[in-house]
């Protein structure tokens, strides 16, 4: 369903060259599990926003579903983002002035579903996630692996078939990761297609495929 | 050199109170190693921003060699906070607008180095965590491993003797953390103060003193 073929990219800072993905190629089908590993700085994140489509390579071609990603207008890519895909960011990127129900709510206001049922199901969202007694949380009133989770919920919420995760359990003790871990196992049996990026290896050998980057390369696809 | 006596920190959201830290008493010695695990959400950032002087207690005392805490001005506060204590923060907080080289130069600018010793710190910090080619991007141009270790090489800049450390390898693959934690023994050996948050066992192994968190209480420490 994904096809990346042979992508760059290359940032400019003063006469400085950075190659943070050089010449990548990797291929997606439907009901993959894929984890990502590689060192600190290796393009893993990169590579993720490409996939994403939150970010543009320098040079290759990005097609969905066999077509052009580069081709697509700004209704098509934003129906991609929204509602076939589901990321949540190494960063979280949480709206700070929102509490936890609204942030996993956000998403939900492209779908069709009316105000009721938005609650609904931003409420199962979190409760999923451990934190129905969070609801009314800003960020700021949140510790950092509570956070995380808020992120996974919003991530969940318009129920995407394409899971792309950036160190989705970095913030949180190991009971709450494997719980967040079974339950990305339930998604991939429901049919969906997960790619997780992560540095624990209890993490990336829960996956069916294991990708490895090396300097913006792919070094392992197996 | 910091005694915490039956500390609590407590949030009214509404009519909803929330306990972050419950009751909790913790006396640390010079040169301890200390290693600070539980549950997310179960207070460990909330004790460290307390012990870093960078929150107040709702209740309790907090003595820093012996002197009240809640008596000292605000000077002797900051010469804590910049000299004594090196913090690194789970959301690394780096200025969005400075490299990664000023960003660690700021805590040098309180202190009596001129300007070409302070570059020099700062680079060798930077050399320490492996970011020598990274010094001229700003965070939004560094991977989240990079950010994390800019953050560590900053509260190392100034040469704290007690450093505050919430889940330093959160973002890193294994071998950059060993490389960090390997650092972290030889401060220790130094004669330093080290406390760790972690959620990762091969982390928290490594310290000579562990205490476990749970619902805002301390449930060990042995
Ligand atoms: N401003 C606030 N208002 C209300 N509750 C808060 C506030 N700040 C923190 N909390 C709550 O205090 C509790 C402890 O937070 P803390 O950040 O110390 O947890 P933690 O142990 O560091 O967790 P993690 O491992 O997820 O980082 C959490 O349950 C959090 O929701
Ligand atoms: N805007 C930018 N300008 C210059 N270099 C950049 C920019 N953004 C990212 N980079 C560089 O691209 C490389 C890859 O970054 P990326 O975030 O993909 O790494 P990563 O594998 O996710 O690392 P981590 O495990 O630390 O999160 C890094 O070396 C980073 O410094
Ligand atoms: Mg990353
Ligand atoms: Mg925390």
């Amino acid at each position: 369903i994904i096809a990346i073929d042979s992508i760059s990219k290359i940032y400019h800072l003063g006469d400085n060259v950075v190659k943070a993905l050089d010449d990548v190629s990797i291929s997606i089908y439907e009901n993959d599990f894929i984890s990502i590993m590689g060192p600190s700085g290796s393009g893993k994140s990169t590579l993720m926003n490409i996939i994403g489509c939150l970010d543009v390579p320098t040079k290759g071609v990005y097609k969905f579903s066999n077509e052009l990603i580069s081709e697509m207008n700004d209704s098509q890519l934003a129906n991609i983002r929204n509602e076939k895909i589901g990321f949540v960011f190494q960063t979280f990127n949480l709206l700070p002035k929102l509490t936890s129900l609204q942030n996993v709510e956000v998403p939900l206001i492209y779908s069709p579903l009316g105000r009721t049922e938005r609650l609904q199901r931003a409420e199962e969202a979190l409760r999923i996630v451990g934190l129905s007694d969070r609801m009314a949380h800003k960020p700021s009133e949140l510790s950092g692996g509570q956070r995380q989770r808020v992120a996974i919920a919003r991530a969940l919420a318009n129920k995407p078939s394409i899971i792309l995760a950036d160190e989705p359990t970095g913030n949180l003790d190991s009971k709450s990761g494997v719980e967040i871990l079974n339950f990305f196992d339930e998604l991939h049996k429901a049919g969906n297609t997960l790619i997780i990026v992560t540095h624990e290896e209890s993490v990336a050998k829960r996956a069916k495929r294991r990708v490895e980057l090396f300097d913006g390369k792919i070094v392992v696809d197996e």
